[in-house]
């Protein structure tokens, strides 16, 4: 099952979203 | 230790969202946050697909911490 073996299309997308998470508390 | 400190900022981050404190998150908390992220609706989608692993439709905390803790490799 290739989604669950890592490197999805998804990745990018959450580690961005994470990041943008993070920063919003930190910058506030 | 380290899995504290990931719940302990998975809270935080999950507030941001659940701004009306349910204890969940749903696709529209996802589609408001899309204003103050640098993401589509699409992807916000996809996020929200992604974390939420029963695909109930409801984010909890715990598939959230669990998302948060699969973003840092852990």
């Amino acid at each position: 099952d290739p989604s669950k073996a890592g490197g999805t299309p998804n990745e990018g997308v959450l580690a961005n979203f994470f990041n943008s998470l993070l920063s919003k508390k930190t910058g506030t | 230790e380290m899995k504290a400190m990931i719940v302990d900022k998975s809270r935080e981050l999950f507030l941001i969202c659940d701004t009306e404190n349910k204890g969940f998150i749903t696709k529209r908390d996802m589609q408001r946050l899309g204003s103050e992220l640098p993401l589509s609706p699409e992807q916000l989608e996809a996020v929200f697909d992604s974390l939420d692993d029963d695909g109930n439709g409801f984010l909890t905390l715990e598939e959230f911490t669990d998302g948060f803790g699969g973003y840092l490799g852990l």
